[in-house]
């Protein structure tokens, strides 16, 4: 008797799979992976073998990632039930640095000018934007915890297509940020949300962004705390970071289902009562069965 | 009842090695039944670890064994399971004993190095099998 059809598909990609090699007459024309034809993780999984070895990353956007993945996944990689958060892909960019950056002026706190491109065409149709960040990662030796105000003005250049009939139109955007610095404090975030959200929605694949930052101490910090000059060393130049939400069936949407994925039956009220100990697992559905409405 | 018992007493008793273990035989559960096994792979045996970063080890797990005669109430079984066992033990072999299937999943987060060096943190939808059923 045949094997049910989905059986039959899977047999028959991973037998196409384990032959096809890029280039190939089944390999798509454009090498380009079309999230339909392939699990975007199975094509991760199939394209390494035959592909050139894969450019590697920055070592501290690396570590940041990992650190992460910690903060979001247990040992095993299952999602932590705990997270809140709507996205469930994380991308990190290392810029292409268009120029030699000038080195900022570390005794009050200006970060060197920054002239990057971002090449983002590992974002598929499917992955929503939800926030952007820029990463810098720092060695602050302030003294002591001292909340750290940054401004910056950041210009983007459209680089897509579309500017290419016409120069391309800076979109100058000036970003307020403020973030915390405490002792050997690594990184700095700085929310770009609004200019990458029209490109990735457009699914612009080149992102120029140029500009820079000052960090200053927060005035209405305790005079001791503002004694000397505010020592940043910027290590390398940011990385851009998207939080996306992936809309293709293959992603995991955990906010959507109840922690223990049960059925949601009608009267929640007539559910049987929590085993012992589930309370927190009862508290959860009761939070996420909130948020939900 | 006391003639039905003594006629029962006046059967030759057959050697019970031989009755009694054919007599449990349809009680006790089937050794290889339907359930979920372990499977730990590490992306280092694939070779793919240079672009996995994480998890490190990963545990799919998979469904194997026999189903039973009773699958209702253990396996949340469908009635039309039951029917498939009858049709098979009473009508007509051809036709296949129902299948020990994953019945429901876990997700897995998955951290990897991309063509072009960006990272990826994503999280893929039934990556892990959590449960059992037969169908």
């Amino acid at each position: 008797s045949q094997p049910p059809r989905a059986e039959a598909w899977v047999a028959t990609n991973a037998a196409l799979e384990s032959e096809v090699e890029p280039g190939s007459s089944l390999w798509p024309a454009d090498g380009r992976d079309r999230p339909g034809l392939l699990p975007p993780l199975f094509k991760v999984l199939s394209d390494g073998r035959g592909e050139a070895p894969r450019l590697q990353p920055d070592s501290r956007a690396l570590q940041y990632m990992k650190k992460l993945y910690k903060a979001y996944a247990t040992k095993e990689g299952i999602p932590k039930a705990n997270r809140n958060h709507l996205y469930n892909t994380v991308r990190l960019f290392t810029p292409w640095v268009q120029q030699k950056q000038a080195p900022g002026r570390q005794e009050t706190g200006v970060l060197p000018p920054a002239d990057l491109l971002f090449n983002l065409d590992r974002v598929t149709a499917v992955e929503h934007l939800i926030k952007s960040v820029l990463l810098y990662t720092l060695d602050s030796s302030v003294s002591v915890s001292s909340a750290v105000q940054c401004v910056c003005s950041l210009v983007m250049k459209e680089t897509g297509t579309s500017s290419q009939t016409q120069p391309s139109t800076p979109r100058p955007l000036t970003l307020q940020s403020r973030f915390e610095f405490r002792k050997k404090h690594k990184w700095a975030e700085i929310d770009v949300t609004p200019l990458l959200e029209p490109l990735v929605a457009s699914s612009e694949s080149h992102v120029h962004l140029s500009g820079n930052c000052t960090c200053v101490k927060d005035q209405q910090q305790r005079p001791a705390a503002q004694e000397g000059p505010l020592n940043l060393t910027v290590l390398a130049s940011p990385s851009l970071i998207l939080y996306l939400n992936d809309t293709s069936a293959q992603a995991y949407h955990g906010w959507y289902s109840l922690p223990y994925r049960r059925r949601p039956s009608r009267g929640l009220r007539q559910q049987s009562r929590p085993a012992p100990g589930a309370g927190e697992e009862a508290a959860q559905v009761g939070r996420s069965s909130r948020r939900q409405r | 009842g006391q003639d039905a018992v003594g006629s029962q007493l006046k059967q030759p008793l057959v050697p019970a090695a031989l009755n009694l273990s054919e007599y449990f035989k349809q009680f006790v559960f089937p050794q290889d039944e339907c359930e979920l096994h372990d499977f730990r792979l590490s992306f280092s045996q694939l070779k793919w670890d240079n672009w996995i970063v994480a998890p490190h080890r990963y545990n799919p797990r998979y469904c194997k064994g026999d189903c039973p005669r009773a699958v209702g109430h253990r396996y949340g079984s469908p009635v039309h399971t039951v029917v498939q066992n009858i049709i098979y033990e009473k009508l007509d072999s051809s036709v296949p004993r129902p299948s020990c299937v994953p019945a429901r999943y876990s997700p897995l987060s998955v951290l990897t190095i991309e063509p072009g060096g960006s990272i990826a943190y994503k999280e893929y939808e039934d990556m892990i099998a959590t449960k059992c059923t037969c169908r």
